[in-house]
């Protein structure tokens, strides 16, 4: 299966219509890789983002540059799936 | 833990195992349940269906459970497998699924998406979508919540293959969809449509195409808002309740919109836990406790639909 070392989940907070259209502007970037995990086009409805390793520092570097607030959901998402996986193989040898 | 056999409900499990278990309730209670066939994936799997059924006839007022339309949305499928087996455990104990069966047939689909489930297992454990080919394009895959004939390909839907949200090349184009669709039209007296997806812990009615609010909707917010209720008697779990489009996006062509412009009054889309500590990786020491409360807003669905059928 595929492996997602050092990607994690962004909660990017958009509060009003000007940081929306910011936001669509990072989405769109196909070269970040970018997965909506959860969208919402109401205000002070967070948006989750899977962003991929390479393209932490970009990403950042644009939330920040931009004043988008944004936190880490998921630090370390290659952990959660390592432990999903350890579970199935443990419920199956049972 | 409800299990039987060697099925674990409180642990994430292979297409096989899911289909294995769903036929070891039918041959458990062969007078209540039966695995129907109702088709077939683009990579040519079977889609089951449990029915649930205590009558004669095929056109008994009915109840559409669906589950796993998302690949990706794990909890969904596993809450669906332990709802199986909640309703045969609990008929002829539980006064409220015993009267609701009385009356009606109950359909539970669990995956709505089997190869989008296999890849998760196999390839990507994120995928969304269904795995059908578009000549010209590298991608791969609907998303099989855009494929449905409600407005399609209108908003919050894109004509891009490689799009997590592509609505595909015409409504019903995936396979998995249009099973159901012909399923659903051929029976012609399903009163209800409950579409399982996770997370952000909502519980939404009609519309998801248009902001303009739905003939029903004063009644489906009132349900809606028992039913949230009544999921949160468990553990306090708090559910958000509104129309979709009004609650999280506009998006064109998705199952629960088509099923309400088709006839089918009460449909409601769940978003199951979490609000996204975990997303789409729950734990599976919740997949039982999410259920648990999940089923106690689909009671409430169900009587209501029970004592109010049109």
């Amino acid at each position: 299966r595929g492996k997602f070392f050092g990607d994690q989940v962004f909660r990017i907070n958009v509060r009003n219509g000007d940081e929306i259209s910011k936001l669509n502007e990072l989405v769109k970037s196909d070269n970040l890789k970018l997965n909506i995990w959860k969208s919402s086009c109401s205000l002070g409805h967070p948006v989750d983002v899977l962003v991929p390793a390479v393209s932490l520092q970009p990403v950042e570097f644009f939330l920040k540059s931009q004043g988008l607030d944004y936190s880490v959901t998921i630090e370390d998402l290659q952990a959660l799936l390592d432990k999903e996986d350890e579970e199935m193989q443990y419920n199956q040898e049972q | 833990e409800r299990s039987s056999n060697n099925f674990n409900y409180g642990a994430y499990h292979s297409l096989e195992a899911i289909y294995q278990e769903m036929d070891s309730i039918a041959g458990d209670f062969p007078h209540l349940a039966s695995r129907v066939k109702i088709g077939h994936s683009f990579e040519d799997r079977p889609m089951y269906v449990l029915k649930f059924s205590t009558g004669k006839g095929s056109q008994r007022p009915a109840i559409w459970l669906n589950a796993g339309i998302h690949s990706r949305e794990w909890i969904s499928q596993a809450t669906a497998m332990w709802t199986a087996r909640k309703i045969v455990s609990d008929y002829g104990k539980d006064p409220a699924i015993t009267s609701i069966l009385k009356k009606m047939d109950i359909f539970l689909l669990p995956v709505a998406n089997p190869d989008g489930y296999v890849h998760t297992h196999t390839e990507n454990r994120l995928w969304r979508k269904t795995r059908s080919l578009h000549p010209g394009s590298p991608c791969i895959g609907v998303d099989p919540n855009r494929n449905w004939n409600a407005s399609f390909a209108g908003r919050g839907a894109s004509g891009n293959p490689c799009s997590e949200v592509y609505h595909g090349p015409h409504a019903n184009s995936e396979v998995e969809v249009k099973s159901v669709v012909d399923f659903i039209q051929k029976h012609g007296n399903f009163k209800c449509f409950i579409d399982l997806h996770s997370y952000s812990q909502l519980l939404m009615y009609p519309y998801a195409y248009t902001a303009k609010e739905a003939p029903d909707a004063d009644e489906l917010d009132e349900v809606a808002r028992r039913a949230a209720k009544a999921l949160a008697s468990l553990s306090g779990t708090q559910y958000r309740v509104g129309s979709t489009a009004t609650t999280v996006y506009q998006a064109s062509g998705s199952s629960v919109d088509w099923a309400y412009d088709n006839g089918i009054k009460y449909a409601f889309t769940f978003e199951l836990r979490d609000t996204g500590h975990y997303g789409f990786l729950l734990p599976a020491d919740q997949i039982i406790p999410t259920a648990e409360e999940t089923w106690l807003g689909l009671k409430t669905i169900m009587e209501h639909v029970r004592d109010h059928l049109y």
